[in-house]
């Protein structure tokens, strides 16, 4: 009995539901240096929740397919560029990057004196950008003070002709432009959201203790679609400018985080090594196609006690990323019907409801208070075994819809 | 691509270890 108890959650209803007023984790945050909070964009613990435009649900998975769907084309790209570069032969590059709902953020400080910005964190992109005065097209409303580049003594343009201009062809998938010899950058989503603007200097500030100075970013001057109330956007993939390689030096290209279990509760996003867990398991990234993603390899999932057949190659030939901006993992289409099949069969005692959005295996569960769900983990290259937290397997819809929070890639290629 | 989004990472301790070539996870990080 204890055995079959430790492969499932017992969960309460009410802890997957977000609560009203914000809790904040006493983990992580304010015992380390260069620690940021992290909240949820549209919980208590943000000042954005009170937010009229704050999305349903169904409106932040349809925004998430956009954003899996354009990840999928960039890769598909980088793909097709690869084949071409071997070729030695060129073809016409267009950047697709969804935002979607980002939905986790974190407040830094930019310029001197600083200003506070709430950026949605992301490691699936590189470019860090902000809301820019004058606003000479576009800006959207946000709820930070827009950013005023005249108004901070450290900030400055950059160059038409300086390198760092031209590393934007691969942050942004787009060749930045010149304007009075100053370098403009454009960067747009595969939603269609996107941002122009003047890429710049200046000193941004993690803590009171750790500024970092000259830090290039996008100031925006024509910023449309769903960004939210946000300032912009702090990017933590792996390219040349992204903010991970900025402050190498600094934090030796290492970060971790964690994201909290509920919109109602906070969690924290740390640059450098200091403080981490001594119980982390590491896996090695896998081979990288692109200069952005954090690709990894999955080797197995389990459900309960039962351990998937799931054969090596399904999650080999496409590969694998971990983004912190997508809000659904999606599985190629084999491992996610393995998936299914036995959540369903495990959980055939609780009775199940039509499917919400790309979430098609769903539960009514009105009539408990307690539930006994199956445990599911996930094991990566390098044998390491990782247990998901119950927000990591179920999300509720509402009180009468709870589904399991996995979808398919369309096509087993993807 | 397969994509691990971010409700599957809730409440894990995730590192990123980008020098090392490594990405690291631990339990109840917040």
């Amino acid at each position: 009995r204890r055995a079959i108890e430790s492969h499932y959650h017992t969960v309460e209803i009410s802890s997957l539901l977000p609560a009203s007023v914000c809790s904040p984790s006493t983990k992580g945050h304010s015992k380390r240096p260069s620690t940021l909070k992290v909240f949820h964009r549209h919980g208590p613990c943000s000042k954005h929740s009170q937010d009229n435009a704050t999305p349903s649900l169904d409106e932040i998975l349809t925004h998430d397919q956009s954003r899996v769907d354009s990840i999928q084309h960039k890769i598909n790209l980088n793909a097709e560029m690869d084949k071409v570069k071997d070729k030695k032969a060129a073809l016409p590059v267009q950047s697709g990057r969804a935002l979607g709902s980002g939905n986790y953020i974190v407040t830094l400080g930019l310029g001197t004196p600083k200003k506070s910005l709430s950026l949605i964190f992301d490691t699936g992109s590189d470019l860090t950008w902000t809301q820019c005065q004058p606003c000479a097209r576009v800006c959207y409303k946000q709820q930070d003070p827009i950013f005023n580049p005249i108004a901070s003594t450290t900030y400055s343009n950059v160059s038409c002709s300086s390198t760092r201009c031209s590393q934007l062809s691969t942050t942004t998938g787009n060749d930045p432009s010149c304007s009075t010899k100053t370098c403009v950058y454009g960067i747009q989503y595969g939603d269609q959201s996107f941002s122009i603007g003047f890429f710049s200097q200046d000193t941004l500030t993690i803590s009171s203790s750790d500024l970092v100075p000259k830090f290039y970013f996008g100031c925006g001057q024509n910023n449309q679609g769903l960004f939210g109330n946000t300032a912009g956007l702090l990017g933590l993939g792996r390219d040349s400018l992204s903010f991970v390689s900025q402050t190498a030096q600094r934090y030796g290209k290492y970060f971790s985080y964690c994201l909290p279990s509920s919109s109602s509760s906070t969690g924290h996003l740390t640059f450098g090594k200091s403080g981490v867990s001594s119980n982390v398991k590491f896996t090695p990234f896998a081979a990288s196609r692109g200069t952005s993603f954090y690709f990894i390899d999955i080797v197995g999932i389990s459900v309960g006690m039962t351990q998937l057949s799931i054969r090596p190659s399904v999650f080999k030939t496409p590969g694998t990323i971990i983004d912190s901006g997508t809000v659904i993992t999606r599985l190629p289409p084999a491992a996610y019907k393995a998936l299914s099949t036995e959540f369903k069969k495990q959980m055939k005692k609780y009775p199940s409801v039509p499917a919400y959005s790309i979430l098609d295996t769903c539960y009514d569960l009105s009539k408990y208070t307690t539930i006994s769900i199956p445990k599911i983990s996930f094991t990566f290259g390098g044998n390491v075994k990782v247990d998901l937290a119950p927000s990591g397997i179920l999300i509720v819809i509402n009180s009468s819809r709870v589904c399991l929070a996995f979808a398919a890639n369309s096509d087993a290629s993807d | 691509v397969g994509i691990l989004g971010n409700v599957q990472q809730t409440t894990l301790e995730v590192v990123y270890d980008v020098a090392g070539g490594k990405l690291g996870f631990a339990p109840g990080g917040c």
